[in-house]
């Protein structure tokens, strides 16, 4: 409990990290 | 805010060392040094467009610079702090979140942005955090980022697109216009909608209480 799991994976072009960036 | 070293929480809510009343969102990513997790991400857009619709029209909207202008408040409320230097005109160089007047959806679109970062945290720029599907749904629309992957981007508008069953219905996001869409959506993602502001309320009340247990307890260790 409190612990935060996920997945990581390479990030992408298309992805929404990707997007994100690009606002800022 | 926004310093490097260990955290020092007691800034945000100006009772440095005594009992606090509210946490920064940038005070917790640092305390845990990690990211938040996917309900407490729902759960802070949840409140935080909560009281930002609560404070209405009275008030100036603003865009959200950075995780420390977020609180989370011990009784489970949300709120925006204004960002240092918000109180006058925005400098030259604020850049494009820097203007401090903004409309209602440039305030979500910001929110989305710093929430995102939020479960981003300490992931190293080639990593990408695999969210779920509504999450990252939310996200792209409250950021308005759906239309710059030149993708499919009318499938969640469009009525008549093969949305059949009632998960996929749920499911379906409209542009989101206001605070109350997003709550909206939020709250479409519990399985009773009706219990998101108990639920969302209790899952920020343990976010700060839980953070203020490892504050304790990281202060009594030093």
């Amino acid at each position: 409990k409190g612990k935060s799991l996920y997945k990581i994976k390479p990030r992408h072009d298309s992805g929404i990290k990707a997007k994100i960036s690009m606002k800022t | 805010a926004g310093g490097e070293g260990p955290p020092e929480p007691g800034e945000a809510a100006g009772a440095a060392g005594g009992s606090r009343d509210a946490l920064s969102l940038e005070e917790i990513l640092r305390l845990y040094n990690q990211p938040i997790n996917e309900e407490q991400a729902w759960a802070v857009c949840y409140q935080c467009c909560g009281s930002l619709r609560a404070a209405g029209a009275g008030r100036q909207p603003r865009r959200v610079r950075s995780a420390a202008q977020i609180r989370v408040w011990r009784d489970g409320q949300v709120t925006l702090a204004p960002a240092a230097g918000d109180a006058g005109e925005p400098p030259a160089s604020a850049g494009k979140l820097g203007y401090s007047h903004c409309t209602e959806t440039e305030v979500i679109e910001s929110l989305g942005i710093i929430i995102y970062k939020a479960l981003d945290y300490g992931l190293k720029e080639n990593e990408e955090r695999e969210l779920s599907p509504p999450l990252e749904q939310l996200i792209d629309h409250m950021a308005n980022t759906v239309e710059a992957d030149g993708s499919n981007d009318e499938g969640y508008e469009a009525a008549d697109e093969g949305l059949e069953d009632e998960e996929d219905e749920k499911r379906k996001i409209s542009a989101i216009r206001s605070y109350r869409d997003v709550m909206k959506l939020c709250a479409a993602h519990l399985s009773t909608e009706s219990e998101a502001p108990n639920h969302y309320q209790a899952v920020c009340r343990a976010l700060f209480a839980e953070t203020m247990e490892l504050h304790t307890f990281l202060s009594k260790i030093k």
